[in-house]
């Protein structure tokens, strides 16, 4: 899976996530990409997010949906991802990420699994990570 | 207004002789989106930018490099949103496409529906002139080998995704 959440000069969001889908499913099987909501949403008032994980599990918890819902209560983008993979994780036993950003042009990459390879550019500057804490 | 774009090329197990494709190819599509913000140009048209390179860039798995399903075949699904409008389009199941993620947001941009999926999508494609790519062309030598690779025994499809990440 693959996705991009972005803020434009003019201040509006958006996101999109494209996925090859999961190795051997079942012919027929759409998971969380396809989701409005799970694998993605965008909202001006609040922020935009993609992820990417395990899409049955996405779906269950409306991933994407649910780090806005924390993020309209206050909390920021990264603290907001961190409540929400932790809240999939302990629910529905789920490994994912997600890029966020919020209406300022905060930005977080966020994930509970091993790895998630991302990179951010703002300001001219190109930040980018694969394992946590880079 | 300070503009921003941030990529994923997914989370889950990217083997060591593959993390520094990924570290590359998630710059590449960083640095792309980018420059259409910096030109002007929308959130929507830098994330669709952005994630159109990850789709071509084998090293992921969207669009070229799709992991294979049972079958031993490509099914795509992508969304789109906006977020000043709420608008948003996606497609699911689509096969022969090489940037599913275009597709969805023809979906937004062009029908009054948010989804179109697996035929009906392929359909869609074909009135808006995507061009028709091979399956072929979109199976990297990696994704055939993992798929045979991790080929159940027991081929409980049930069983064979347990664990897996999409």
């Amino acid at each position: 899976t693959v996705g991009a959440v972005a803020v434009d000069v003019q201040g509006n969001l958006a996101c999109a996530t494209s996925t090859g889908g999961m190795l051997n499913k079942m012919e027929g099987r759409v998971g969380d990409t396809a989701c409005i909501g799970a694998g993605g949403y965008a909202d001006n008032k609040i922020g935009a997010v993609s992820p990417t994980g395990h899409g049955e599990s996405i779906l269950k918890v409306t991933l994407a949906r649910l780090i806005l819902f924390h993020m309209e209560q206050g909390k920021s983008p990264k603290e907001a991802s961190d409540l929400a993979l932790t809240y999939m994780q302990e629910r529905v036993s789920g490994l994912a990420g997600a890029v966020v950003v919020d209406p300022k042009g905060t930005w977080a990459a966020r994930f509970n699994s091993r790895q998630m390879a991302w990179a951010a550019a703002q300001q001219e500057q190109l930040h980018y990570g694969l394992y946590k804490g880079e | 207004m300070l503009p921003v774009v941030v990529v994923h090329g997914g989370a889950g197990f990217v083997p060591k002789e593959r993390d520094e494709l990924s570290i590359a190819g998630v710059q590449e599509a960083a640095r792309r989106g980018y420059a259409v913000l910096k030109s002007g140009g929308s959130s929507m048209d830098a994330v669709v930018e952005a994630v159109t390179s990850l789709e071509n860039n084998p090293a992921f798995n969207a669009g070229r490099g799709s992991v294979l399903n049972l079958k031993g075949e490509i099914e795509m699904d992508a969304l789109v949103m906006d977020g000043s409008t709420l608008a948003c389009g996606a497609v699911s199941a689509v096969k022969r496409v090489a940037n599913p993620v275009c597709l969805a947001r023809l979906v937004m941009d062009k029908t009054s529906h948010v989804c179109l999926t697996a035929e009906g999508a392929c359909q869609f494609a074909k009135a808006m002139e995507i061009p028709e790519v091979t399956e072929e062309s979109l199976i990297t030598d990696y994704a055939r080998k993992r798929w045979q690779d991790n080929l159940c025994s027991d081929s409980n499809p049930v069983l064979c995704q347990m664990g897996k990440m999409g």
